[in-house]
């Protein structure tokens, strides 16, 4: 059968595949999987940029039927497209969490996701422990830590005293059986982090802007200057529809006493992603709310032992 | 043309198809 040439970008590795011209995302997404050694595939996928916006490959559709561009290889990102909302609880094995971690820390250095100073020194603590091991004076001299990136360049500023911070918190805080270290502590980054929310400006009728967040647990609206707290938060069972109308997008409590939101993105294409991300989002929501797969179920009791 | 340019969620909609 006639084939093209696939790229396929992790966090920490490139890879190609021929890829059939009839093939559907699920078909590439599954071969992902499985060259990758992934089991709990539910929160990733694999995400193009299309005019300076993100988009997801649908499963069902053909890859080539997506507005990718068809110049080979052609390149997708694999990513995790939905967070947990306990990292330490779902995500069970090992290679998850290594993504997950991988993940979420770039996004944190690059400032994608908003993350105190505080907890970014922190989670750059867990982060060198989780490279080097515990602290050992003997092996672990000053500066060996020089050429790792570790913080938001926002953090990295003169004035803010953090390698003398992560100086003190490797060998205080950071020793094993105590604070985070073992199993779970990797993932913790994205709790601490923003939640794991994707988030998009969408503006309000009176065209004040405004941040939409998309998080395991429902809608969340946002002043700009405060990513942190939601200003406005509709939880997934007090809602009743979300829907889009062009660049309208509305989303319809479930107590007709509460007011309909609505909001104008700045594309339609922005619309269509949130509305995906929506789904996504509920579904898994949902989906945790029923008992364990046999397969979860299985993966858990392994990863205990 | 081809391009939809609606999109509809029914949260409750999902809960209750999950739970039947």
């Amino acid at each position: 059968p006639k084939t093209f040439t696939v790229r396929i970008v992790t966090m920490d590795a490139e890879m190609e595949f021929n890829c059939e011209m009839k093939w559907k995302g699920k078909d590439l997404f599954d071969l992902v999987c499985r060259t990758l050694g992934l089991r709990e595939t539910w929160f990733f996928g694999l995400q193009y940029t299309i005019k300076d916006t993100v988009a997801w490959l649908k499963t069902d559709k053909k890859v080539l039927d997506h507005d990718v561009s068809k110049e080979e290889p052609v390149t997708f990102h694999f990513l995790a497209k939905f967070y947990p909302e306990n990292a330490e609880e779902e995500l069970v094995q090992e290679i998850t969490q290594h993504l997950f971690f991988l993940q979420v820390k770039k996004q944190i250095l690059d400032e994608k996701i908003y993350c105190p100073p505080e907890a970014s020194v922190l989670l750059a603590s867990y982060a060198v422990q989780a490279k080097y091991g515990d602290y050992d004076p003997s092996v672990h001299k000053r500066g060996f830590l020089a050429q790792e990136e570790l913080l938001p360049k926002r953090v990295r500023h003169p004035m803010f005293p953090v390698w003398g911070g992560i100086a003190t918190e490797g060998p205080e805080g950071i020793t094993e059986g105590r604070g985070p270290a073992g199993r779970g502590r990797k993932p913790r980054a994205s709790a601490a982090a923003d939640g794991g929310r994707s988030l998009s400006n969408p503006q309000n009728k009176k065209g004040t802007e405004l941040l939409l967040g998309v998080d395991a647990l429902g809608l969340h609206i946002y002043d700009p200057e405060n990513r942190l707290t939601p200003k406005i938060s509709f939880p997934w069972n007090e809602i009743r529809n979300i829907s889009y109308s062009d660049k309208e997008f509305t989303i319809k409590p479930l107590d007709k006493k509460i007011d309909v939101f609505k909001f104008n993105s700045s594309k339609l294409r922005v619309n269509k992603l949130i509305l995906q991300l929506c789904i996504g989002n509920h579904d898994l929501f949902m989906r945790r709310r029923k008992a364990d797969s046999l397969e979860v179920q299985q993966m858990k009791a392994q990863a205990r032992e | 043309w081809h391009q939809r340019r609606r999109g509809n969620y029914g949260v409750q909609a999902a809960w209750r198809r999950l739970r039947r």
